[in-house]
């Protein structure tokens, strides 16, 4: 089992969109796959159609009890569950700030009570603090959405110092799997460029497919549903298939 | 002295863009404005060319000892000083986590050793723990970038109750003092019905003025620049020159 942890403190770079899609794609190839909602803002679970404010159980309260785990899953897809999230998630990180290195692991307690999944992929909110440390802790790998802009190429000397803390002290066999470049605009010098930088810097870690700027991925949510379902022939939905093929075939270039 | 908290806990909505950039244009009218980066991500201090690394002192110095304010203070442009930031500020949130409403009000002693400015920005991260709440419980006034899409449309249910309970909590005279979509393209329907969306339901306080999705927006931080010393008569500039007149003029219709 695979536990991706879909992480970039900068925000607004796609992560959500990411879980969302790639997690549909994956689960059409025939993987069964997890998506875990891990952030307050609970986008990942209105994006399939949900209402967090309405939600009895959420990862919140697998959180605060492990083994309520398995009732916290909603079957959205075939072979496709989530792990919803709502607002009350923010109370995690003050619930846990005491205990720091101990209280990085609550994650890991409640994937250890999962299984049968080939993938899970975990949304990370736009933070270096509690949720993401949790979710690198109890990850087998990093995927980093890097949005073809300035910030966001910046961030990344940021995140991975982080990512080899969380190494060192909590979870050595943690594995950057690889960055995917999201809004790309091939008519601007800006996404060019900063693309260009991205694939010398980081040489094979950069996915071969882009995810364009494509008006159909900030629109699908609005009905529930990922890209694919909404225009599969979209410039979205046949990025996100290829770069899920790309994950599935454990490499980035 | 009018204090602005330019705040939203969805990632990416342009919070960052407009404090830089209508920091800029209302110290080009005239007026002694100060910007504060009270993000660790320091992005704001990036936009203006310094290397948040390289800073001895910073918001985070301030905040540990307020007496040390002016120290940190940099003049950047023409009646427009910065108050910059670096990865430190990252350790503001666990210093201060205990004492909850007390380690609310540490930005507020910081701005009590400032004067002889008209107008404060404070940039947020994209959260709503300790700096969006210190930033909301010192300010004077709440400014909301609202990208114009769905999440972002949908982050304002969750950012409003906020408001309110720090108004009750911790700031009676903090108002909302307006709506500024974002990265409004007119060709796209999402867009558009967004932007119709929020007048409807926020009417009177979304400004007249929306910035459009504008790549010399993005590209100015390269620079270390605003948007109008890179390009003047860009869409984005006239934009965010036209939104300043509005804020000033203290209406948001
Ligand atoms: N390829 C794309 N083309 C156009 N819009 C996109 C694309 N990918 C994402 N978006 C939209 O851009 C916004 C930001 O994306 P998203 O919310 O997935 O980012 P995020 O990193 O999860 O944000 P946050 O940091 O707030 O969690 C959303 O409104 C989303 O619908
Ligand atoms: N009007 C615009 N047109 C095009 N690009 C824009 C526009 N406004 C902002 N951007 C770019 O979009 C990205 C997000 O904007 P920005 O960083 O200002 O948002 P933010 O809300 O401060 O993000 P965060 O939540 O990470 O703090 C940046 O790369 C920025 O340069
Ligand atoms: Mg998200
Ligand atoms: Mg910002």
């Amino acid at each position: 089992m695979k536990i991706y942890a879909v992480a970039s403190q900068k925000g607004g770079v796609g992560k959500t969109s990411l879980v969302q899609n790639l997690g549909y794609e994956i689960s059409q190839a025939g993987k069964r796959v997890l998506i875990i909602d891990f952030d307050p803002q609970s986008n990942l679970t209105f994006g399939f159609g949900l209402a967090p404010e309405e939600l009895e159980k959420t990862i919140y309260t697998a959180l605060i009890e492990p083994k309520k785990t398995n009732s916290t899953i909603i079957n959205i897809r075939k072979r496709l569950d989530l792990i919803p999230a709502s607002l009350d998630l923010a109370g995690a990180e003050l619930a846990f700030a005491g205990a720091i290195l101990d209280g990085y692991s609550k994650l890991r307690e409640v994937i250890k009570q999962i299984s049968g999944y080939d993938i899970i992929l975990i949304d990370c909110p736009p933070t270096l603090g509690f949720f993401t440390i949790n979710a690198l802790a109890a990850a087998t790998d990093v995927l980093i959405p890097l949005q073809t802009h300035a910030y966001a190429y910046k961030a990344i000397d940021q995140l991975l110092p982080i990512i080899e803390q969380v190494r060192e002290r909590a979870n050595p066999k943690l594995r950057l799997c690889g960055i995917v470049l999201t809004m790309f605009d091939v008519r601007n010098n800006l996404s060019i460029a900063v693309a260009d930088q991205a694939r010398k810097r980081f040489d094979g870690l950069v996915y071969e497919n882009v995810v364009p700027v494509n008006v159909r991925v900030a629109e699908s949510p609005l009905d529930g549903k990922a890209v694919a379902e909404v225009d599969p022939e979209s410039r979205g939905s046949r990025a996100y298939r290829a770069i899920a093929k790309e994950v599935l075939n454990g490499k980035a270039k």
